[in-house]
């Protein structure tokens, strides 16, 4: 399942602009800053993503490199917790994003990659029937992508 | 017309995916 990595990137920022969080979610670069998707993240399960986990996201990073990568690192440790202790599902074998390189780079393919594991909350969660729903009304080619994308993580899962 | 075909095939198979997910049950145990 070979996913264009960077058709995954645009499309599931087209599908993270239905969340319509206070942060710009619009370009690469809006979204290295980590506001948009922890916002994103907390909507899907506000009781894991928490408002005190949310706080310790920084706003304001403007173009610092090592605030930003801070800001990730804790959306990427949060997300797989979340997947191993509250979805019980180990994704060993899907490749973690290289968070350097998206802060650093604005690289597609590493953002495509976080991207896809915030849509992987988005469709197990209590309220996945709602984001589901949400999806189903997106554009047929972001839906293709997206139902590629959960196919291609749902292939790299063990229970 | 073919094309016509073509993207009722794609709608019913994009139809299909979502609907299953939405009739599994959630991931999150308990």
């Amino acid at each position: 399942m070979d996913l264009n990595k960077t058709v995954l990137c645009e499309s599931l920022i087209i599908w993270l602009q239905t969340f319509k969080t206070a942060a710009p979610c619009k370009t690469v670069e809006d979204l290295t800053s980590g506001a948009a998707m922890s916002q994103a993240l907390h909507q899907i399960d506000p009781s894991w993503f928490s408002e005190s986990w949310l706080a310790r996201i920084k706003e304001d990073v403007g173009n610092n490199v090592r605030l930003k990568m801070n800001n990730l690192k804790k959306i990427l440790q949060m997300m797989v917790d979340y997947y191993n202790e509250l979805l019980a599902q180990k994704i060993t074998d899907f490749p973690l994003p290289d968070l350097a390189r998206v802060v650093e780079q604005f690289d597609h393919v590493e953002l495509g990659r976080l991207l896809q594991l915030i849509l992987g909350c988005a469709v197990k969660c209590d309220r996945k029937q709602e984001y589901i729903q949400i999806i189903m009304t997106l554009e047929e080619s972001v839906q293709h992508v997206v139902m590629t994308a959960i196919q291609e993580l749902m292939s790299k899962e063990t229970v | 017309d073919p094309n016509m075909k073509g993207a009722a095939a794609n709608e019913g198979v994009l139809a299909n995916f979502f609907n299953s997910l939405l009739s599994k049950k959630t991931g999150v145990p308990g």
